[in-house]
Parts: structure tokens; sequence; C-alpha cells
């Protein structure tokens, strides 16, 4: 996360680390419910054999687990049939857990956003994540906060790509917030009146995170896939048979 | 190299002998970036000349983003192919030689677009300094140049009408950028070889239409998918199932689809929602025979929600009422969704049906910050 701050341990109870040997820390995820975590296509994509992965939750330090942590192997991996490693589309995935974890209040899901719900620009919500900050890698998690900004003005800032639904895009003043490489698969997520937090969005592309180019940060629109999301759990949790 | 490992060691190690470490260290590659799928030649090898180590790590590259955009402004006729044989650099698959761009080539275009990134307070790329790349015909070493055949755009551009190359993100955006305003015509999604949705004119590809993904606002992508008989309903995947076999507990469509949704909640007036059973195709209530508080719980986890807070049992006053009720030995089933533990055809003796609250998932809640006082 570029101009963000360390967050306090337990200030993001459903951040999640996805891990595989040798290199420790890949990716961010979400804990949504138990058993099932939420990350992006392209951070499995070609690796998804579920043996070579743990999620490490409860974890604010990566290298001082703390007594909070827990850790799970992964049992299914489910990339979005539609994703596409050309232009970073239908980025999403969702990983099923060998086991469910134990809710506590360092370790508990997010909210899914409805169908119906999606973000207006001009709103306030947050990243986090344990990826580049511009000149290192942090051990602690870093949070920030971030615009969500239109599809349109979005668009305007990549030539090569195209926005689709599927994407919500959020900050983009050079040295403002902005997440970066290591961040993906981690939340973008907005507090509903009450103090739920709800998941809008996981980091997945954007401009090179720490050149001058001007870009903002884009995120795979979780409302647009709350649905599949639905649809994969029920099936792999009740249609075994 | 000696040793096998020998791709990653050559990045920029000593363990093999400089003066050809590049030349034998890594094997060749088929071209995988979408950027440079146009040029005559179909290999590469890595690190490339901007020390990009795969293609992926090319094709997230700051230069991948550059170049593209820098050809539209025509500052040189060969921009991208230059860019190209830097990019995914040529290897010549007889030998897992590299084949370098000519001097000549690099000092075009540097020549010619460098004063244009400057305009913007852009740098041309650092590393691409072009005393490196030999000079065309020098000792015997072969080297790249554009011939008359060479493709000026990318297969991310579009090629406007007058020659020049524009980002296909342009075409038909409403904003004519081609001199000639070729990208805006034929616009149509016939002409461009795409499928219009009927009620926004959204353009969608074939292969997105009846794939079981709605598209289209009002789901026309996946109408008429498939035509099944009048016994049989459509699965998700278009596929015909026939009707007694939906939410019987075994799935027969190959997506699985006949077995989605079968256990619902239906509101009525007085805001209590009862639970419906769905079994080939049409919906029933369920009996309250032999119900147990276990079953609550297995039906709201079915349905995504939490555990139950109300199970009631309410007489029905219909006498045709449709029922499902609990097989007589339902315990001993190694079933997995409610609906599969309910049989038809049976009465319902105690002639009351379920009405069941589900509370909601708990989540998005973080802890209270921790207070110590000092």
């Amino acid at each position: 996360i570029l101009g963000g701050r360390t967050s306090r341990p337990g200030r993001w109870p459903w951040q999640c680390s996805l891990q595989s040997e040798p290199s420790g820390h890949i990716c961010g995820c979400v804990l949504i419910a138990k058993k099932w975590v939420l990350t992006v296509a392209h951070c499995l994509e070609g690796r998804e054999n579920a043996a070579i992965w743990k999620v490490v939750f409860g974890i604010n330090n990566l290298d001082h687990p703390s007594a909070f942590v827990q850790t799970r192997l992964v049992k299914t991996i489910i990339l979005h049939p539609r994703y596409s490693r050309a232009v970073v589309d239908y980025d999403i995935s969702i990983v099923e857990l060998n086991e469910d974890i134990d809710e506590t209040s360092y370790v508990r899901p997010v909210c899914l956003p409805s169908p119906e719900q999606s973000l207006q620009p001009d709103t306030y919500c947050y990243i986090t994540g344990w990826g580049h900050m511009g000149n290192k890698m942090p051990f602690k998690l870093q949070e920030g906060e971030v615009r969500i900004i239109s599809l349109e003005q979005c668009q305007s800032y990549f030539d090569v790509k195209t926005i689709t639904a599927r994407m919500i895009c959020a900050g983009y003043e050079s040295g403002t917030v902005d997440s970066c490489m290591g961040d993906s698969g981690g939340p973008l997520v907005c507090e509903r009146p009450g103090g739920q937090w709800t998941l809008f969005g996981l980091t997945s592309w954007g401009s090179v995170c720490f050149s001058k180019v001007l870009g903002p940060g884009v995120y795979s629109n979780v409302s647009y896939f709350v649905e599949w999301i639905e649809r994969q759990i029920y099936i792999h949790t009740f249609l075994l048979n | 190299c000696l040793y096998n490992s020998c791709l990653d060691s050559c990045g920029g190690s000593s363990l093999c002998d400089p003066s050809n470490s590049l030349n034998n260290c890594s094997q060749c590659e088929p071209i995988t970036l979408e950027l440079c799928m146009n040029l005559p030649y179909n290999h590469t090898n890595y690190p490339n000349y901007l020390g990009h180590r795969t293609q992926k790590e090319a094709s997230i590259s700051w230069e991948s983003s550059l170049f593209p955009a820098l050809v539209q402004t025509n500052c040189y006729k060969y921009l991208m192919f230059f860019a190209c044989t830097i990019l995914v650099p040529k290897c010549d698959v007889n030998t897992s030689q590299r084949i370098p761009p000519c001097r000549a080539l690099c000092e075009h275009a540097k020549e010619h677009c460098e004063s244009v990134l400057g305009i913007v307070g852009l740098q041309w790329p650092e590393d691409t300094y072009c005393n490196q790349f030999p000079e065309e015909n020098s000792d015997n070493q072969t080297c790249l140049m554009p011939d008359e055949d060479v493709e000026e755009c990318s297969p991310s551009h579009f090629k406007c009408g007058s020659g020049r190359c524009v980002l296909a993100s342009r075409r038909c955006d409403g904003q004519p950028d081609c001199d000639d305003d070729s990208d805006e015509e034929n616009c149509g999604c016939k002409e461009r070889d795409l499928w219009e949705c009927p009620s926004n004119k959204q353009c969608l590809k074939y292969t997105f239409i009846c794939d079981g993904f709605p598209d289209c606002p009002d789901n026309m992508d996946e109408k008429n998918c498939s035509f099944c008989q009048d016994d049989e309903l459509e699965c998700a995947n278009h596929e015909c199932v026939s009707r007694d076999r939906w939410c019987d507990g075994v799935a027969d469509c190959l997506d699985s689809s006949d077995e989605w949704d079968c256990v619902t909640l239906s509101k009525n007036a007085n805001s209590s929602s009862f639970l419906t059973a769905h079994r080939s195709a049409t919906a029933h209530h369920v009996c309250g025979d032999g119900w147990q508080e276990t079953l609550s719980r297995l039906a709201c986890k079915q349905m995504g929600l939490g555990e139950p807070s109300v199970t009631e049992l309410i007489p029905e006053q219909e006498q045709d009422q449709q029922w499902l009720t609990l097989h007589s030995s339902w315990e001993t089933l190694n079933a997995t969704t409610l609906h599969e533990l309910l049989v038809k055809g049976q009465s319902c003796h105690s002639r009351s049906k379920i009405s069941l609250l589900c509370t909601k998932q708990d989540c998005g809640r973080r802890p209270a910050a921790r207070m110590n006082k000092r």
C-alpha cells in the first residue's frame, strides 16, 4: 500500500495472507465465511494446485506470528471461468479451506454486498495489504483510505486496457494512497451505517504503482460476482454427491 | 550453462561465462505477449533487453504501456516493431541465438520519438541505449530491420484509414482519434464481428452467447439457446433435463443447476415466512410431522443464512395443498441437502407447515479498539 499507515492488530480481522513456499506471502485474501476465502484469479493462475498453498489469518506482522494466528491448508481453488489473463477481466477466485477457522475477534469474516449494492463515486473506503510501499516491502499490515472514482474517469487513465463493469476504480492522485504489488487479492472495504464493513473490491491491477505516471488502482467489483460466489459455495458445500 | 537451473542463475549472476551468457543461456519460447503477436518471428528468449525476466513481467511493465501509447503519436513508422524487438527479442529456433534489432532501427526510433516523450515530461526507457546493438551487416552479425510488410500497428491497435495506429480501446468510443475519423466508422456490432444485445445495443463476443453467464440487461444472450421437450426443463448451461428430476437430490445437469434454489422461504401477508421445497419444478410446503431443530439449521445454512431463530408449525387451511414430507428414515440417509430428505405423495398427518426465521450471517464487525489505561 502506498501512502498508507501501519494497521493496529485486529483492525481488519478478515484480512488474510495467501502463502506458498518458499516465498511465503504471495497475495492478500479475504475471509467471507468460516471455510471460504476470496482472492483474485491472477494470484493463482498457473498455480491452481491446492497443495502448494496455505492461508494465514489473525496476523499483523508477517515476520512475527502472534498468539491469534490461524493457518489453514487449501482444499479447493475455483477460478472464475471467464478470467482473462490478457485483459485482467473477471479477476476473482474462491478458495475453500481444508477446515473451518475459529471465529475470534482477530479472525472473522467480512460482509458481502448484495448484487444490487454498488459503490457511488466519491465514496471513501479502505484498502489493506502487505504489498509494496514504494520504497520497501513491509512486514506490518498497511491500510489506507481511497476515494472511489467513476469508471468513465478511470478509463481515461488507461489506454491499452478496457475498464469493465467487473471493475471498480479508486484513488488516482500521485502521492496519495494506492495499492501496489503484493496487495493483490486483498480487500477494498466500506463501512455501512451501523458499523458493519462490507467487501466491495479485491485489489486487482493498475498503473505501475511507484512510477511517475498517475493512475488509479483497479479492483474486482465484488457486487458483480456475489451470485456466482454464493452459487459456488452452495455447490461445493451441498452438492457433494 | 552447465546446470539445468541455468535460467535463474543467468539473470545477471556470474555463474555462466559472461561472453556468451545471454546467447546460449535460455531456450526459445513462443511469444505470448499479445502486444507483439503480429511480428515476422514468433519465438523469443529472456531476459529481454529491458531486464524483464519473463513475458508475464514484460506484459505488466511500464514499457508495455508506454510504447503502444507513443505509437499513436505517429512519431516513427516502425516504433512498435522496434519496441517488440526489445520486449520479446527474436530467438533463432535452430541455434537458440538471439537476433537483436539493428542499431539504425534503434537510432531512428529514438531520434524521432524521444522528443515527443519529452513534451509530456517522460524519458526514453533508460536501458535502450542503441550502441549495444550491432550495425547492419557488421562482421556478419545478423540483426533485425523492418521490411516493407512489417505491421506498423500491434494487435492492440486499430489501423486508421490513413495508416496511423490508435489503441483498440479508442475504436468506436464516440471520440474520433484517427485524423480521418475512420475509428468511428462501421461501429455496428455486426461490422465488428460481434453480437448485439437488442435491449441496449451492447456488443458481445460470440463466445459469450449461451455460455451460462447473462450479459445483456434482459439476459437475451442466454435465451433461445436450446429447445427442450414439454416434459423437460432447461439447465443454466442450456442442457435439457426431464422435469421430474429437478430437486430430487441428484444433480442431472452437468452444471448441477437442477439442484439449485430447491429450498426457499416464501413470505406471506403477515410477514412470517414458510419453508418451501421444490420438487419437479413445483413449490411445496414442508409438512411438520417429525420435524427437528437440526433440520431448521440445515435449511437456514442451505439458504446461505445464519442460525434459525424461530421455527413454528402453522396449521394449513387449504385442503388440496401439495406436501413434501420427511422420509421415514431420514436420519439414516447421508444427505447433504434438506430436499433430499423429503418425499412426495405422503399425507401430512398434522396438516401443519413449517414457518422459519433465520438470522443473517454475522459479518463485518471489528473488535473495539482496546483502551489500555496507563
